[in-house]
């Protein structure tokens, strides 16, 4: 979902 | 995955390796480290990974969230239950009062976050605790005035790994067409503005070859 793609960095 | 964010994970990966060479080739002292600092910093991958379990991202993410989570809570531990290192540790030096900063993120991320969900508003909490976690150790710094080399590098290392985190995102924001993180993006902006003048004194405490003082 868009949390996934916006989330990916540590 | 771009080479700027995986080099500014190694490096922020390299920060906290130094940190735990340092308690223990120094025969487990902990002069020069503040404790608070590592527990903002253990609180920061706390609340910013709460999504561990829910949002896979990749196997490399996984890998280095629980690698950072078990790490600054192995400093934390170690600086305060091991019996050696708690006593070289100046708890008399350490006074911020980071009480009032967690607070101030706290409140900063109920106002502006993402979205008003309970695990975004922590997120924003983590990013801009982040961005504040290392004063108390800058101010312990200058409170003992001198900088033994592994807590400078300590520093210069978390410095360089919020570098190219600015960097990753500058390159994502022209390769990207949808990128945008404005919490991070200036948040992160504070945080690496704070290290600028440690940087100017460890530049020129290197230039002038002198030992590093920070002005009191």
């Amino acid at each position: 979902g868009r949390r996934n793609v916006m989330k990916d960095e540590l | 995955m771009n080479i700027f964010r995986f080099a500014g994970d190694m490096t922020h990966l390299m920060s906290i390796l130094i940190l735990l060479l340092k308690i223990y080739a120094t025969k487990s002292c902990a002069v020069g480290i503040s404790l608070k600092t590592q527990e903002l910093y253990a609180l920061v991958f706390l609340t910013r990974y709460l999504d561990q379990f829910t949002d896979y991202v990749s196997l490399y993410n996984s890998v280095m969230k629980v690698v950072f989570i078990a790490s600054s809570l192995a400093i934390v531990w170690c600086m305060r239950r091991h019996p050696l290192v708690r006593k070289s540790y100046d708890k008399d030096l350490d006074t911020f009062r980071h009480q009032y900063v967690l607070l101030a993120c706290f409140v900063l991320a109920l106002l502006l976050h993402e979205i008003f969900t309970f695990q975004e508003v922590f997120w924003a909490f983590s990013i801009y605790l982040e961005a504040v976690a290392i004063l108390p150790q800058l101010v312990l710094l200058q409170r003992s005035g001198n900088v033994d080399n592994l807590t400078g590098q300590y520093v210069l290392f978390l410095g360089a790994y919020r570098g190219l985190y600015i960097i990753n995102w500058i390159y994502r924001y022209f390769t990207e067409d949808h990128f945008t993180r404005w919490i991070a993006c200036v948040s992160g902006l504070v945080q690496t503005a704070l290290y600028a003048d440690f940087f100017y004194y460890y530049y020129l405490s290197w230039k002038t070859n002198t030992k590093l003082k920070l002005p009191a």
